[in-house]
């Protein structure tokens, strides 16, 4: 396993977006993962509707929450076309499901996995270069005042309640830490991004790990 | 145009937020370590926070793979 990996290295991450008040981490980090996914096939990247999966995926709760994993099996199971974000903009709110003709372009896939990787780290290495980035439930209660640096205290496992994307990881310094991309904009932590310890299941990163497969 | 009441209100969440900040950034042992302090959050308790913005939860702990963990470890 090289010491540095980063997706956003090889142009294959798209750009932080903003959840605002909208408790739909959980879209957001399953949308980011398929848009990930489908450039890693040699596809362009594209930004795809976050509110097409808020709307649209009737095991979860919109806005009100919901989680990655019945939001994977939505797409997979009613092998739906995720839209471009122009075409079903974000609207910071739930709506009705929009249908689209079969001419619409549109992104579905051909599976998914899910893993519990806590103890693994080494294996969640290896999953993320071979599959792409990762979405995961972590503990963030610690998150609110975060501003920089690699998170190592004060974030538990065992109260998963917010949705990110692992994009990479960096073992080359003092302290290894994963690279997450999270959805509250470029304004909190590292552009949008934060750095979490790897090794001893910070923040529960490794509990409740998913990806798409295309 | 908020009426000074609220005003109030969110100040005094808002210095709450910057007590935990000291607390946080208390524990900080090196250059590389976590930081905290005031972003976009800071002019809400706790308990707001996540009441808005953490909402997502894990399926059932059996819908998730958990991998032979000797095998993995060696194979790593």
């Amino acid at each position: 396993l090289p010491l540095r990996f980063d997706w956003r290295d090889k142009n294959l991450v798209t750009s932080v977006k903003n959840q605002m008040d909208c408790g739909a981490c959980w879209a957001f980090s399953i949308v980011d993962t398929v848009e990930s996914a489908y450039a890693i096939k040699g596809q362009p990247l594209m930004e795809l509707s976050v509110q097409q999966v808020i709307d649209c995926s009737y095991m979860d709760n919109g806005c009100n929450g919901g989680s990655t994993l019945s939001a994977l099996k939505w797409l997979y199971q009613s092998q739906s076309k995720l839209v471009r974000s122009s075409v079903y903009p974000f609207k910071s709110r739930t709506g009705s499901c929009h249908y689209f003709p079969a001419t619409e372009f549109g992104v579905s896939i051909k599976g998914y996995k899910a893993y519990e990787l806590s103890g693994l780290e080494d294996e969640m290495m290896r999953v993320l270069i071979h599959n792409g980035p990762l979405a995961v439930i972590v503990d963030a209660l610690s998150w609110q005042d975060y501003l920089g640096g690699i998170i190592q205290h004060h974030c538990s496992s065992g109260h998963s309640n917010h949705a990110v994307l692992v994009v990479g990881y960096d073992t080359s310094g003092d302290i290894p830490y994963w690279i997450v991309k999270n959805s509250w904009g470029t304004s909190w932590g590292i552009k949008g991004y934060v750095h979490i310890k790897m090794g001893v299941n910070i923040c529960g990163i490794a509990d409740f790990v998913a990806y798409p497969e295309m | 145009p908020a009426p000074r009441r609220l005003l109030e209100e969110r100040y005094k969440v808002f210095l709450e937020s910057v007590e935990r900040h000291k607390y946080l950034n208390g524990f900080r042992q090196s250059a590389g370590d976590a930081f905290y302090g005031i972003n976009p959050f800071s002019d809400l308790s706790a308990e707001e926070f996540s009441h808005i913005h953490l909402k997502s939860y894990p399926a059932m702990k059996d819908d998730y793979i958990v991998p032979n963990k000797t095998t993995s470890r060696e194979n790593a």
